[in-house]
């Protein structure tokens, strides 16, 4: 474990908790989309698979366990609690994420480092991840006032994976020397996608400005 | 072993 690979799952652990401090204290989901959501859901139940059968620490574990109760917690906030439920964007939140799970899955069966269940789920949940923001990236277009913990969240989910970047540079420099395209091009697209919300976010918090994207 | 993809990340 090197220090890139801690704050990356520590800045992923935060993004969770500014989305679960929104939606428990102000009781609301406003401008958060539920597409995204449960792509993550997704994400974390084919990604996470060995969960059972492999052990590598407890932080480990733990951490897998604490990232699939937060996201399935989070979706059951947005579809079922009767206060939230009712603060869900749901005429905006209108991407039809179907087609990501659906064009992950394709490059997976395609594009993959061994054909069997497993790997090829794990390289589905990698490529699911990277596009999983998508539907909260539009979303955020269509809100007129973004409110701060949103914005935030979606910062700390994008910087994650970014530090993941840098976790994968340390190892290949300083552990194995073996190259892992899928992860690393696969973050590097995700981390891309996060390119112009992150120029707007340091920018309004530069100025002391509200956040706001353009259309 | 460990594959040589550990899958030791998150």
């Amino acid at each position: 474990m090197n220090l890139f690979r801690l704050l990356g799952d520590m800045t992923h652990l935060l993004s969770i908790v500014v989305l679960l401090l929104k939606i428990r204290t102000v009781k609301s989901c406003a401008g958060i989309s539920l597409k995204t959501q449960e792509l993550y859901v997704i994400v974390f139940l084919t990604r996470y698979l060995d969960l059972f059968t492999k052990y590598y620490s407890v932080y480990n574990t733990a951490m897998k366990l604490v990232f699939l109760g937060t996201s399935i917690g989070i979706v059951w906030y947005m579809r079922y609690h009767k206060v939230v439920k009712q603060t869900y964007s749901k005429d905006e939140d209108t991407f039809k994420h179907y087609f990501l799970i659906l064009l992950s899955i394709i490059l997976a069966l395609l594009i993959h480092r061994a054909f069997d269940v497993i790997e090829v789920l794990w390289t589905f949940s990698l490529y699911l991840e990277a596009v999983a923001i998508l539907p909260q990236l539009v979303l955020l277009q269509k809100s007129r006032n973004i409110d701060t913990l949103t914005g935030d969240y979606v910062f700390l989910l994008g910087a994650y994976r970014a530090l993941y970047i840098l976790n994968w540079v340390y190892r290949f420099l300083m552990e194995n020397h073996k190259f892992r395209w899928i992860p690393w091009i696969s973050g590097l697209v995700q981390t891309a996608l996060y390119a112009d919300f992150f120029y707007y976010y340091i920018k309004s918090w530069k100025n002391r400005e509200k956040l706001k994207l353009p259309a | 072993a460990q594959d040589p993809f550990t899958k030791d990340e998150l």
